[in-house]
């Protein structure tokens, strides 16, 4: 508990006064490469937070943070003022209902760091699944009131990576166990890349059902691009880098009828 | 513009000591997203969908959710990955309610629930955050979303 102390958040500047408690800090997920993940616990806010489950909240990219997106845009108690001043509070914030941790993940995104600069350039899949298992291990072992307490891992975007490979870890890891202290019950993924084949279809339907590119455009990406492969063909790099710079124009791609930031 | 706000914020060195972060002084500036990752990531997985059906078997609850005017990771695309699942229907097609209006959409499969959030981009939480805090409700009481207003 000195460890979980030496973590709380007095108070974040520019806040306004909350009742619920938070924490932020590092855990160490591989010594040797002296790789730290950062995580920030924002506690419930309704009157028994010990009744709440756990969420864990992973952001895409990869590579972006969780901390940036998911706690300050999304689904954490606070929002950022357009200056960088000042915090104000989120009416729908996620934290009524689950005590949210947000972790940047892998080490490299936000505060979360590596020794080890080579570990930037050979990050993956299975690394960061790894080690968001060691951080779990290793954080319930800091906060022990939350071993066996519900626990959901939700997240967005590449996250649709992230979150069934860490359940799938969590599930295997579980089954030594009779009585697992990570109680995993479930999942939810937004906007989640799941099929590298599927998804590109699904992707270039969608520009055309909404008007965005050309009949000719829809019609060239789909003859030329074998989603199957790896490496795509000059073909069908053209196909839709045409439709791209010359179709698409200066729209929000991910809210497409949001103005944009000028 | 919302992510260049946390740019300011979270370089700000009064948060950084607040949050006991960047105690090793990083050498380089907090940012949203990490150039160097995402254009060096080395293994990434084809297909969710082996790991869907073995979680789903597994009983454990699966929501996916998507914001139905992304361009990104569309609608669509996540429809047409969710399909090759070939999971049986247990609750079909049909619109979901809050505030007396369409949320979105929702069927519920066997080990896995699909909800769309209407009006809601990537982000599906900034931009309808009402909706998504129901649908969170609905996932947390592991019920399906209200059927009525």
């Amino acid at each position: 508990s000195r460890e979980q102390e030496k973590d709380r958040i007095k108070a974040l500047p520019g806040q306004p006064k909350v009742a619920f408690s938070q924490y932020s800090g590092y855990v160490n997920v591989n010594q040797s490469h002296g790789r730290a993940l950062f995580y920030w616990l924002t506690e419930s806010s309704s009157p028994s937070p010990h009744t709440k489950p756990l969420l864990l909240w992973l952001n895409g990219g990869p590579g972006c943070s969780s901390i940036a997106y998911g706690a300050s845009e999304e689904i954490g108690p606070f929002r950022i003022n357009k200056t960088g001043s000042n915090l104000y509070l989120n009416k729908f914030a996620w934290n009524k209902d689950a005590n949210l941790l947000f972790l940047e993940s892998p080490a490299g995104v936000g505060y979360s760091y590596t020794n080890t600069s080579s570990d930037l350039k050979d990050s993956g899949d299975e690394r960061t699944a790894q080690d968001n298992l060691i951080f779990l291990i290793k954080w319930l072992s800091r906060f022990p009131q939350y071993k066996y307490r519900d626990f959901y891992i939700a997240g967005e975007s590449y996250a649709g990576h992230y979150v069934p490979q860490l359940a799938k870890k969590i599930n295997d890891y579980n089954k030594a166990f009779s009585k697992p202290i990570i109680n995993l019950k479930g999942f939810l993924v937004g906007n989640a890349v799941t099929d590298n084949q599927y998804d590109s279809i699904g992707t270039v339907t969608y520009w055309w059902t909404h008007a965005i590119i050309s009949d000719k455009s829809y019609k060239s990406i789909l003859k030329y691009c074998n989603f199957t492969v790896e490496r795509v063909s000059d073909d069908c790099d053209n196909a839709v880098n045409y439709a791209m710079n010359h179709e698409f124009g200066d729209i929000d791609q991910y809210s497409i009828y949001t103005p944009t930031c000028v | 513009c919302t992510e260049s706000y946390a740019e300011k914020y979270f370089n700000r060195p009064d948060v950084q000591r607040a949050m006991h972060a960047n105690v090793t002084g990083i050498r380089y500036k907090w940012t949203a997203c990490s150039d160097v990752l995402i254009k060096t990531w080395k293994d990434s997985d084809k297909t969710m969908l082996p790991i869907y059906k073995e979680l789903a078997a597994s009983g454990l609850r699966i929501w996916i959710f998507s914001g139905d005017t992304d361009s990104v990771v569309p609608v669509t695309a996540t429809r047409f990955s969710l399909s090759h699942l070939n999971l049986p229907v247990k609750t079909r097609w049909y619109p979901w309610y809050t505030d007396n209006q369409v949320g979105g959409w929702t069927e519920v499969y066997k080990g896995l629930t699909f909800a769309t959030v209407r009006g809601a981009g990537h982000e599906v939480p900034l931009f309808e955050p009402k909706r998504a805090l129901i649908l969170f409700r609905s996932f947390l009481a592991g019920k399906e979303l209200p059927r009525s207003y």
